[in-house]
């Protein structure tokens, strides 16, 4: 009597759990802009045997956006989940997995993303700042002065913008613009006064950083600035230096 | 007395006849957990 087959997988079986690791793995370190996202739900899971010792692996998961940025050496696992109130974003994606003599790779992935809906967060927190687009004009007149008043501060080195990663805008009971963005150490100091010639450090010496900021534009005018350098990150052969992803060879 | 009567009762419940080889359906293996907050 021929064998029966296996028992569908369940989604939070042993071995489910372990290809959603890889899978989130392979999407964080692939990923170039953004947030790391973290396994919120495995949603669905089929496995398709292609013979002796071999399995094609379909996956889709839930994730959820951590507050560590992608440039970040923090591991995943001390990263915090944002919460609810700080406008968490879902990730959504579709993994395509093998599985050789038990070896689990990532074949593709595809994934998208999309911040959770503003009346969801108004119910539980009316006065909760709220997601705007990076292109605003307030965003950007905000992140222009955060770094120039952190350049003017700092005895460091000059610090260029790589992106802006997220924004928020509250606008009761006081008028406050909140941004995140990421920044790279230059091969000038941040004294030195012809910044224009400042460029990004060589590959191996680069050094990313991270940027948190908070205007109050109404009742009063306050600008708090705070960045972090992560110090030099030693580029590993599959993921590739974001430098080079952030600022291609033609420098536009 | 009560209490041997709520066994009983229990136990007369119990009786209940069930289907032969009755197997109660496994929980369904997909969705998974969640493991912070459904959005």
């Amino acid at each position: 009597v021929p064998a029966a087959p296996p028992a569908p997988l369940g989604c939070d079986d042993p071995e489910s759990e372990a290809a959603a690791e890889v899978a989130v793995d392979y999407i964080n370190s692939h990923s170039h802009h953004g947030y790391k996202f973290t396994l919120n739900t495995i949603d669905n899971i089929r496995v398709l045997p292609q013979g002796p010792n071999k399995e094609i692996i379909f996956l889709e998961l839930d994730l959820l956006e951590t507050t560590c940025h992608i440039l970040s050496p923090t591991p995943l696992a001390n990263c915090t989940v944002r919460s609810f109130t700080d406008h968490a974003v879902e990730g959504d994606c579709d993994v395509k997995l093998q599985k050789v003599k038990g070896q689990l790779s990532v074949l593709a992935s595809k994934c998208h993303s999309h911040a959770d809906s503003s009346e969801d967060i108004r119910q539980l927190c009316p006065d909760c700042p709220l997601l705007v687009t990076l292109n605003d004009t307030e965003v950007l007149a905000t992140v222009t002065e955060s770094l120039n008043v952190y350049n003017g501060k700092s005895t460091g080195a000059y610090l260029k913008l790589l992106e802006i990663g997220r924004a928020k805008m509250q606008y009761h009971p006081a008028h406050v613009v909140s941004v995140e963005f990421a920044v790279a150490a230059t091969n000038c100091s941040a004294a030195e006064a012809n910044v224009e010639a400042c460029h990004l450090l060589p590959d191996d010496q680069s050094d990313f950083g991270f940027c948190t900021a908070t205007k109050v534009i109404r009742p009063s005018q306050d600008l708090q600035v705070n960045c972090q350098l992560y110090g030099h990150q030693v580029p590993t052969p599959d993921t590739p230096l974001l430098s080079r992803v952030f600022w291609p060879t033609s420098t536009t | 007395s009560v209490a041997r009567r709520a066994v009983a009762g229990i136990a007369q419940h119990d009786k209940v006849p069930r289907p032969v080889g009755f197997v109660p359906p496994p929980p369904p293996p997909c969705p998974g957990k969640i493991r912070h907050f459904k959005i």
